[in-house]
């Protein structure tokens, strides 16, 4: 039997509908629908009554294949030059600066020695909220007064590992709205002079659609190289993991799973994927 | 009032002279596809473009222009869901603020206070968050910026202890808002907790604070927290990004409420009474 393009309507709409409902967005989830058809029409199966296993599988693949990167970072972590320098960035609320925290955990779980930078100058409570963290860790925070230059809080963080062979800089900045013109300059700036040798873009889990609108901005302003998906542990669906992923091509380094440092997991596209057809 | 995505399919309409069957399918279609981009829930949708496609091919009122005619009805059956302005009133009372981590809560109770000061109002903030880093310097530095009495205790862990402490020592303010820890459904502690602050404070208005970016999960947050607590309507954040803002009419229906405010920005003054007119253009793409 060769699939043709009727056959495959019906199941794919299905399909389709299903992704929006677990929080993908709409157009990446025509998108890829779109692909899943092309690749499975003209192709010859066994049995037409087989067709709606046949779509699932070819949709699960598609997606599977959406989070394969070569990526990892462990061993990125391992094998880079000391002090290896990591900005990260966001729109507001969406978890940096627990998630920094969380990341300095792990690296000093696994024996590195983290600096972070307080790079928000500008929110009521930052410097304080990161300083807990870095007391709680009992690690180095580098802060400078509030209105501070953001770019320069890094840049001295940075001087501060060279000098005292710390092996990762975790700098925060102050969330921003891709739509404000100013606040994406400012971005680009710190970018510009601190020099990192990552970007990692930090969104939730929690927002719909507009998760691929603020990647998608943030990934032109300053090239995100790694994503970490927060708040997993509400009651989401994760579609956004999709929606991002897609949009960007970078891969999803860690998940948060709750509010304490422990709360920080790896990425498993099979699990996620898995659970997204349950 | 419509988006450039939806004027086109509108124009087929007006073109025909007379209402057809395909160019209403095709408007209710692009309708659609707006209103899940924006987040709207998939019910929701399908139950709204329904009813417009029902009432657009129903017998057109006399002389009416068909084009007005459609974007009256899209627009009135939006309006029911949204719902008009639920601003409360200015009088005395104690408001609680409720609503998922970094949905904008603390920043909101500040504008809110600003908003009642405004008005001519006696106002206290009271730091309800024992839990988050920093929460009570956060808190404590808004409240400095618009002018506003503070109570919050820094070291303490039994929230409603402190809130309790802050009624006490901000009695003589005529509005006292409570600013409170970030939470989900899952978090049975959390969940709790608010049921001990609602029943300590018994305030005149729980106010559900949502980022306007917030996806289909919408549905069984604001399910349970009106479970747990019950709440008098909602307040969206972050409305000045590219979010459309469509979980807010699954909250408003799922807490049989109202939209109360709209946070437009970081700063103070970044915070509108609720107005649908320029929501649903907003929500139409
Ligand atoms: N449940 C849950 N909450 C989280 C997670 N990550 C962060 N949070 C919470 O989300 C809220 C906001 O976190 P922050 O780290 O302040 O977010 P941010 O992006 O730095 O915020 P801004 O600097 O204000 O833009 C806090 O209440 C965190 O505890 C997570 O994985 N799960
Ligand atoms: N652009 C914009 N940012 C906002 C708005 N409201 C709040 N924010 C920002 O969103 C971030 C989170 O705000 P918070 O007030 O800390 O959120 P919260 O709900 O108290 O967070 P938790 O206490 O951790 O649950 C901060 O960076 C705020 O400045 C808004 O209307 N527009
Ligand atoms: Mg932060
Ligand atoms: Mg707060």
């Amino acid at each position: 039997v060769i699939l043709e393009e009727e056959d495959l309507e019906k199941p794919l709409s299905e399909l389709k509908l299903g992704l929006v409902e677990s929080d993908v967005d709409y157009d990446v989830a025509e998108k890829i629908i779109e692909e899943v058809k092309e690749e499975l029409v003209g192709k010859e199966i066994k049995w037409r009554k087989d067709v709606g296993e046949i779509v699932e599988k070819a949709l699960k693949d598609a997606l599977l294949k959406i989070f394969d990167f070569q990526f990892n970072f462990d061993s990125y972590i391992q094998s880079k030059e000391k002090p290896i320098n990591i900005l990260f960035v966001g729109t507001n609320g969406v978890g940096k600066t627990t998630t920094i925290a969380k990341v300095s955990k792990y690296l000093m779980e696994n024996n590195y020695s983290t600096v972070l930078a307080c790079g928000d100058t500008f929110r009521a409570g930052a410097t304080k909220q990161i300083s807990e963290h870095g007391e709680s860790l009992d690690t180095k925070v580098i802060k400078h007064e509030k209105g501070g230059d953001p770019a320069a809080v890094i840049y001295d963080a940075v001087e501060f590992a060279e000098a005292n062979n710390k092996d990762v800089v975790l700098g925060d900045t102050a969330g921003r709205m891709h739509t404000d013109i100013n606040l994406m300059d400012q971005i680009k700036k710190i970018k510009r002079v601190t020099n990192p040798d990552l970007v990692i873009f930090v969104d939730e889990a929690v927002a719909g659609s507009d998760a691929v609108e603020r990647a998608k901005e943030f990934h032109k302003a300053v090239n995100i190289d790694a994503v970490v998906l927060t708040k997993i542990d509400a009651d989401v669906s994760g579609g956004s993991a999709i929606s991002i992923t897609y949009e960007v091509q970078k891969p999803i380094i860690f998940v948060g799973t709750g509010q304490t440092y422990s709360d920080l997991k790896k990425f498993d596209s099979e699990w996620f994927v898995n659970q997204l057809f349950k | 009032k419509l988006g450039n995505s939806l004027k086109k399919s509108i124009r087929k309409i007006a073109g025909s002279g007379r209402i057809d069957e395909e160019a209403v399918d095709e408007l209710t279609r692009d309708i659609q596809r707006s209103l899940l981009k924006s987040d709207v829930d998939v019910k929701l949708v399908k139950n709204l473009t329904d009813q417009i496609k029902e009432r657009a091919l129903e017998k057109k009122p006399k002389g009416a222009n068909p084009r007005e005619h459609v974007v009256k009805i899209v627009y009135e059956e939006l309006v029911k869901i949204v719902g008009e302005g639920g601003a409360p009133p200015i009088e005395s009372q104690d408001i609680l603020l409720l609503g998922l981590q970094g949905s904008g809560k603390t920043t909101t109770a500040s504008k809110l206070a600003n908003y009642f000061k405004n008005k001519g109002m006696k106002v206290g903030l009271i730091c309800g968050d024992t839990y988050r880093p920093g929460a009570y310097e956060q808190l404590k530095t808004l409240s400095q910026k618009v002018a506003i009495p503070f109570y919050g205790e820094e070291e303490a862990d039994d929230v409603v202890s402190v809130i309790k402490n802050g009624l006490e020592t901000l009695n003589d303010q005529e509005i006292r808002i409570i600013d409170t820890a970030g939470r989900h459904s899952l978090e049975e502690e959390l969940i709790k907790e608010m049921k001990e602050i609602e029943k300590t404070v018994s305030p005149e208005n729980k106010y559900l604070v949502i980022d306007a970016s917030i996806g289909k999960g919408v549905k069984e947050q604001a399910k349970s927290f009106e479970k747990a607590v019950g709440i008098d309507g909602v307040i969206i954040t972050k409305i000045d990004g590219t979010a459309k803002g469509g979980g807010a009419l699954t909250a408003v229906s799922e807490t049989n409420t109202k939209i109360a405010f709209l946070g437009t920005g970081e700063k103070p003054e970044e915070f509108e009474e609720f107005d649908p007119e320029g929501f649903i253009s907003r929500l139409l793409g």
